[in-house]
């Protein structure tokens, strides 16, 4: 799985993700990946992309809860995004993570497997990227 | 002042110490960097959040090291599906399509949904059917395919239980292709 979240020169947010599933998965089978608020989510408060263990991040809502955590709650994204891949993914038996960009330009990368492959970079600064372990 | 930032990711997953090879995090490292820099010139020029994730998700699905678009995991029956959404926050305007298998970047047919269709997400036949009309570029079942994917599938038809199996030595990718989410 891929995905992307940007916050553009206008204080917009925007979140996309795209992928080919799991390995000898059975035909038929859709994980949180095309479904907005499970997967991907967008919103004036934060953008969100996930990767994992996708029926848990369906059963969760897991990108719209960290959302529903900042705009109901008062979290910031920090602790939004901890509460969300940390503590409730792995409840269910989920692994993975995301990543989220909010209106100030905040950005976290949490995950709760091995390893995620990631990359950032603010407009005028070198570009970020690594194999996160 | 707006602080205009892109992030991306090509999955998480699990790291194996056999899969440690320094030339594969080279490279998976270089192709990052590349579409993080192409994002944040498309930032530094003005284009609005939802173009920039748009094209860094294509560029992310024409890359075949990730789970997406070209390099995309096969199914049981050694086809692929793929799902992509797009999402603006300014409008909470969304776009979606899963389970298509000729659509060469679901991503732009995620994000015509989005822009032409009262709807939010097309599924199968219906989501190509739609993104044909729209004019995007259709391809071959097997566009998708690599080698080392179906070499992945082999291996999980073989064990059925490999996703469960990380000490045998794998691809030498920097995280496990048998235990990586996407």
């Amino acid at each position: 799985t891929v995905g992307a979240v940007a916050l553009d020169s206008a204080g917009n947010l925007a979140a996309a993700t795209s992928t080919g599933g799991m390995t000898n998965k059975q035909v038929g089978r859709v994980g949180d990946s095309p479904l907005p608020g499970a997967g991907c989510y967008a919103s004036d408060t934060v953008a969100v992309s996930c990767t994992g263990t996708g029926e848990v991040f369906i059963r969760t809502l897991a990108a719209y809860d960290v959302a529903a955590l900042m705009n109901y709650g008062g979290l910031s994204l920090q602790q939004a995004t901890e509460r969300v891949v940390m503590e409730k993914i792995p409840q269910l038996g989920g692994s993975g993570g995301l990543i989220a960009i909010d209106r100030q330009g905040n950005v976290l990368l949490p995950f709760n497997s091995e390893g995620m492959y990631r990359g950032y970079g603010v407009v005028g600064e070198a570009p970020v990227a690594a194999i996160f372990r | 002042m707006v602080r205009a930032t892109i992030a991306i990711h090509g999955g998480a997953g699990t790291i194996t110490r056999t899969s440690m090879d320094a030339k594969a995090e080279q490279r998976y490292r270089q192709a990052l960097t590349q579409i993080v820099a192409s994002a944040q010139a498309m930032l530094a020029s003005g284009a609005s959040a939802l173009d920039v994730v748009t094209e860094a998700v294509r560029l992310l699905e024409e890359c075949p090291m990730f789970n997406a678009g070209v390099g995309s995991v096969f199914t049981h029956q050694a086809t692929h599906e793929l799902d992509a959404c797009v999402m603006d926050g300014r409008t909470l305007e969304a776009g979606a399509v899963a389970g298509v298998s000729h659509i060469r970047n679901p991503v732009l047919a995620a994000r015509a949904v989005l822009e032409h269709s009262p709807h939010v997400l097309f599924t199968g036949a219906g989501a190509e059917s739609f993104a044909a009309a729209q004019g995007l570029e259709m391809v071959a079942a097997d566009f998708f395919s690599t080698p080392g994917r179906r070499k992945q599938l082999e291996r999980a038809q073989n064990q059925q239980k490999v996703v469960l199996d990380h000490d045998e030595a794998r691809s030498g990718e920097p995280l496990d292709p048998d235990r990586k989410m996407g």
